[in-house]
């Protein structure tokens, strides 16, 4: 049985897709099966992994919008134990054409529980900035939402929508979704970043991880080079901050 | 004549809202009749202004998806010069059921045509970061798109898809839609930034505002205290440089 994680947040810029790498990367090097898959038109994730979006014949549009099988849309990434489901500027027409279907919600769910999907130990998933039909799928189908977040004004404030969101979906069609917040882009030097922290230790408790990722440039330069950052630089604080955040996945899954 | 300029990016966490903020109080500061226009459900322009999303009766939400009048949606802040158009989380359903009306494109710009709207001499919007029914309405209304954007890998890329939606909505529904690039959140001291920046000046060259506005924490401060950063610290970095991109964009529109 697979493992899959959604990584979600309506606010944008707080390293969903950061995150999505650099974690799958980690969880990679302790030896999982990890397959990523790219649901953001803006396909972030597929530029990260040194691919052209648009070049892949499959991806998860054909999943999402043409019941494509998920085998046809898998790829190697230049990571051991890492793979990967491209995106292409046509998930924006999935975002306008989904909601019409009977049922749309449970396309991606239905996809994950093929034989091949099975084979991965955790499955991974980058969503855009946007709580349409793609989020949609992506909560429907997973385990463990994790939500990135900036420790902000508006990012805290987009807390209080992602928990309507958790509630509806647990409504509607995921009733076990869990979640965990992750802080990210954390400056430790800087008063109103620890402020915020602080209130959302408060308000959210054991619904936060107590891993935490700092602002670390290395993050910034690993997608120009199209490796994970625990390859670009191995010993920097953003690999080992991700390594530490894999850990504590691990044995919060094993909990579960 | 009002004008009217659209803050969008599909890349998220740009300093879209920041922008319309700073800019706008800017504007007023310098005696023009300013508007802003909430267009994203997140409402983060309209709790930056220290209104509590949801509360107001009539918001863009209603403008949009009610054709109600624009003047009964308009409210005054606490600045000068300064008035705005709240939004609530029921943009959400814009997204979704704005696309299957006919000419659904045009309902904002025709709204604005009112003569409550031409009391404005700006009316600026900030868009949620998706390409959907909102933003296509927002670039079709407006004069200008004005796209704030790190000089970092991802911000840079998604430079080439907003080039690509310019071409169709000049096509489709605008030909008359400029476009200028604002390069915010840069850190001097930082050499991906310092390198990307000078990137961006050789591809865009006269498409990019000359102005620039660094990181400056007093404008992650300001919303907080819900008045712009004018207000809060008029003498900050990030005011100072705000003042500027006013004085550059009021010589752009001179010209015009
Ligand atoms: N810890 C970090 N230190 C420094 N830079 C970071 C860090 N995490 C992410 N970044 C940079 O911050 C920007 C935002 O991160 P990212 O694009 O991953 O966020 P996102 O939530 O996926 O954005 P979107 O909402 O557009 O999908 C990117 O340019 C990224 O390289
Ligand atoms: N020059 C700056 N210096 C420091 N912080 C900034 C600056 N500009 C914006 N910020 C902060 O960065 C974060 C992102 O900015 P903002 O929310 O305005 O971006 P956005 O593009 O509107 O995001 P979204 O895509 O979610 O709408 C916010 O927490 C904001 O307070
Ligand atoms: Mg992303
Ligand atoms: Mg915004």
């Amino acid at each position: 049985m697979s493992y899959i994680i959604a990584f979600s947040n309506e606010k944008g810029g707080v390293a969903k897709t950061t995150t999505t790498y650099a974690l799958g990367a980690a969880l990679a090097e302790l030896g999982s099966q990890v397959l990523l898959l790219d649901l953001d038109p803006q396909a972030n994730l597929t530029l990260a992994n040194g691919l052209e979006p648009g070049k892949s014949a499959h991806t998860s549009a054909e999943i999402l919008l043409d019941g494509s099988a998920l085998q046809d849309s898998i790829q190697t990434t230049q990571t051991t134990n890492l793979q990967l489901v491209a995106s292409s500027s046509r998930m924006v027409d999935a975002e306008h054409f989904l909601p019409v279907r009977m049922n749309y919600q449970f396309i991606l769910r239905d996809a994950l529980k093929s034989p091949e999907a099975q084979k991965f130990d955790y499955i991974l998933m980058d969503c855009p900035p946007s709580m349409g039909a793609i989020t949609t799928n992506a909560l429907t189908a997973a385990n463990l939402l994790v939500i990135p977040t900036q420790a902000e004004y508006f990012s805290a404030y987009a807390l209080r929508d992602m928990m309507t969101i958790i509630r509806r979906i647990r409504k509607d069609s995921n009733p076990d979704l869990a979640y965990r917040i992750l802080i990210t882009l954390l400056d430790e030097r800087n008063r109103a970043h620890r402020a915020i922290r602080e209130q959302l230790q408060q308000t959210f408790g054991a619904g936060l991880f107590t891993a935490v990722i700092e602002i670390d440039t290395r993050l910034r330069e690993s997608p120009i080079v199209g490796i994970p950052i625990s390859q670009y630089r191995p010993n920097s604080r953003g690999s080992q901050q991700y390594r530490i955040l894999a850990q504590e996945l691990v044995d919060y899954v094993r909990q579960q």
